[in-house]
């Protein structure tokens, strides 16, 4: 573990905590697509299968369970909570995001480290993990004002794996053999579908407004 | 040994 990893897990558990507070307190998940939040539970669901068959550490499983735990129980309150579900705008979040996955299930079954179960479906999250995000961003550009704590959801979860690449450079050149270029690539392409996203929230963040 | 390579990352 470094600084750099720790920093990433942090952010992005803070992106989780964010989403849960405004979507648990104030009942709403204006600005907020169901279907980003349904493919983070199959990402999370296929990336910690290995929950119960591999332990690395306490932290470790903690954390799987918490984002496994916050993901479903997300998609649950904008499916079925009626307050939180009437705030949901179903009109504007209409992305193909099924469309994502069959994509991303080939190419984990064309690249990946090892051919097994699970590490082909380990790798499948990686890569939809890496186009998760787009549904929100769609939404975004068609709401175009969205309240500072959807903001600041979306800032997080594009800088944890923006920190998880200065891990793997710091682990890269301080642990021999440690070469993962399939995490890189996605983890790499991940962030920079957030670069407008950055542009924009740091332009408005300095102005001082909301962002648009 | 081959350690079958685990993924210590979340």
């Amino acid at each position: 573990m470094n600084i750099f990893r720790l920093a990433g897990d942090m952010t992005h558990l803070a992106s989780v905590l964010v989403l849960l507070l405004k979507i648990h307190t104030i009942k709403s998940c204006a600005g907020v697509s169901l279907r980003t939040q349904e493919l983070y539970a199959i990402v999370f669901a296929t990336r910690y299968l290995d929950i119960f068959t591999s332990f690395v550490s306490v932290y470790n499983t903690f954390m799987k369970l918490v984002f496994l735990g916050s993901s479903f129980s997300i998609v649950w309150y904008m499916r079925y909570h009626k307050a939180v579900h009437r705030t949901y705008d179903r009109e504007q979040d209409t992305f193909r995001h099924w469309f994502l996955v069959l994509p991303c299930l080939v190419l984990a079954l064309l690249i990946h480290e090892k051919f097994t179960f699970l590490e082909v479906l380990w790798t499948f999250s990686l890569y939809l993990e890496a186009v998760a995000i787009l549904p929100q961003l769609v939404l975004l550009q068609r709401t175009r004002n969205i309240d500072n704590l959807t903001g600041q959801y979306i800032f997080l979860l594009g800088g944890y794996r923006g920190l998880y690449i200065l891990n793997w450079i710091y682990r890269y050149f301080t642990e021999p053999h440690f070469v993962h270029w399939i995490t890189w690539i996605a983890g790499l392409v991940q962030t920079l579908l957030y670069a407008d996203f950055f542009y924009y929230y740091f332009l408005r963040f300095i102005g001082g407004r909301g962002v648009e | 040994q081959d350690q079958p390579q685990k993924h210590d990352e979340l």
